[in-house]
């Protein structure tokens, strides 16, 4: 899911 | 992760430690402002809700924990502890930080990352942390006298979000070729807010003389 790599940001 | 995006996290890791090391062995507050510090504790919480769902990696989990937890424990030296409360610039802390929340609120249901209550508050809490500095901008104003941890503390909490659109930039042209609307533009506004600070900052270093912000 593409947004993970938004969330693996803190 | 990358080693601009280390870097921002341990920016931002070291102006947190240094607020707390200012806290802790000046037990002062003063020319901080509790209204920031309250509007941070809003982002973590409203930005980590996966804490417990969503499981990236030990140092993504143990970072959350922490800024959540220092977090927490600056409000509460400024708002509890006996002694630390007293130095609390309550009459400079002016800014009604309360008014920042409905427009990053409104902005998070018009434009969320996706219409979910976690995306939402996701996107409430990036738009929230563009402006939670701007009561703490305020108050350096006022002060006649920026002592030089608090003048660090926000320089590094400044230049922590440069550090991640670097990293932004970078992970456009190696990873994920996609644009970021949501985190790119809060995180532009974010720095920018910090301009005429950033500018004082490294005039008052380079002259090695006191940080003064024109009022």
């Amino acid at each position: 899911e593409e947004d993970d790599e938004m969330h693996d940001e803190l | 992760m990358n080693i601009f995006r280390l870097a921002g996290d341990m920016t931002h890791l070291l102006s947190i430690v240094v607020l707390l090391l200012k806290i802790r062995t000046t037990k002062s507050c003063a020319g901080i402002s509790l209204k920031t510090q309250e509007l941070y504790v809003i982002v973590f919480i409203t930005r980590y809700l996966d804490l417990f769902t969503r499981y990236v990696s030990f140092y993504n989990t143990a970072m959350k924990l922490v800024f959540i937890g220092t977090s927490v424990a600056i409000v509460w030296y400024m708002r509890l502890h006996k002694v630390v409360k007293q130095t609390y610039s309550r009459d400079e802390d002016t800014f009604k930080h309360y008014l920042l929340i409905p427009p990053c609120f409104i902005l998070a249901l018009l434009i969320p990352l996706e219409f979910t209550v976690t995306e939402i508050l996701w996107s409430f809490s990036i738009y929230l942390e563009a402006v939670a500095i701007l009561p703490q901008l305020l108050l350096l104003q006022r002060s006649s006298n920026i002592d030089n941890l608090t003048g660090s503390y926000v320089f590094l909490l400044g230049a922590y979000r440069a550090l991640y659109i670097v990293n932004w930039v970078y992970r456009f042209f190696t990873e994920t070729h996609k644009i970021r609307w949501i985190p790119w533009i809060s995180g532009l506004v974010q720095t920018a807010l910090y301009a005429d600070f950033f500018y004082y900052y490294i005039k008052s270093w380079k002259n090695h003389e006191k940080l003064r912000l024109p009022a």
